[in-house]
């Protein structure tokens, strides 16, 4: 038996959200530790690493590890279906072949089940070690999505550069170039407005703007977002979910042919 | 500039 409740549906809605123009399907894994998914979109290009830890639900219980093949753009459908204040708890038997989401309003008084199909997918996934980066830069997750958005007018690719100095996003196209230099908060009072550099070696890498704006789907989930970067390894993007977890994304570079 | 997958940098499992 597997069953997990959330008060607030909205976690569940703006995780979905953060997903679903990445990937179509993805496998949830639960067992005694709680929800995970790690999934690449089709092309390969990108990863999503989604961890709910057990002890952020209000309620949860996993007698067995189950494993549920989930068609997202299903899910989202159900997920509509809640209000933001309803609880959302997801249900499975063993071995079962559906998973029901029971949506209650705040009083009580409206209740509603929705039962899913899950998919058998066979999914191949990336054994990623832990990895010490060059450089993590954290910042507000609204000025990250700001900024992707603000670039990708003028060119595909986005060039970040983290020295010393700061961090430097830039892109290039037909209509010109566009630069964006943030320098690390000189003093820091509150700390989700912060802007805070670490670096070891500067690196300087090339990512693909549209992949980086599916990314910032996430912003809602979190105040600040971190970036991790290392010289020829893909990006790291971090949202972490207040209380639950966390969203990662990874992201494969652009090189010089 | 050309575009990298993940597989190029970790394993499959």
């Amino acid at each position: 038996m597997f069953e997990a409740r959330l008060l607030k549906s909205s976690i569940l809605k703006k995780v979905l959200e953060a997903i679903k123009d990445l990937l179509t399907q993805a496998t949830f894994d639960c067992d005694d530790n709680g929800i995970q998914l790690q999934a690449m979109d089709n092309s390969h290009v990108a990863l999503v690493s989604l961890l709910l830890r057990a002890d952020g639900f209000d309620k949860y219980r996993c007698d067995r590890n189950v494993t549920m093949g989930m068609n997202l753009g299903s899910m989202t459908k159900i997920l509509k279906c809640a209000g933001d204040k309803d609880t959302v708890t997801m249900k499975a038997q063993d071995n079962a072949d559906t998973v029901t989401f029971v949506f209650e309003s705040p009083n009580q008084e409206k209740v509603s089940d929705y039962e899913m199909k899950l998919m058998n997918l066979d999914l191949e996934h990336l054994g990623i070690p832990e990895t010490e980066y060059s450089c993590t830069i954290r910042m507000p997750s609204a000025e990250f999505a700001r900024m992707c958005r603000d670039l990708s007018q003028f060119g595909e690719s986005i060039v970040i550069s983290c020295t010393k100095e700061g961090v430097k996003f830039s892109t290039s196209g037909d209509i010109g170039s566009a630069n964006i230099k943030l320098a690390q908060t000189a003093s820091i009072d509150k700390e989700d407005e912060a802007v805070i550099i670490e670096m070891d070696e500067p690196v300087t890498l090339t990512f693909a703007c549209q992949y980086l704006n599916y990314f910032t789907k996430a912003t809602s989930l979190s105040p600040q977002v971190q970036l991790s970067m290392s010289a020829d390894v893909p990006l790291v993007v971090e949202y972490r979910i207040p209380d639950i977890g966390h969203i990662r994304y990874y992201l494969a570079p652009k090189i010089e042919e | 500039m050309s575009q990298t997958t993940l597989t190029k940098f970790y394993n499959t499992r």
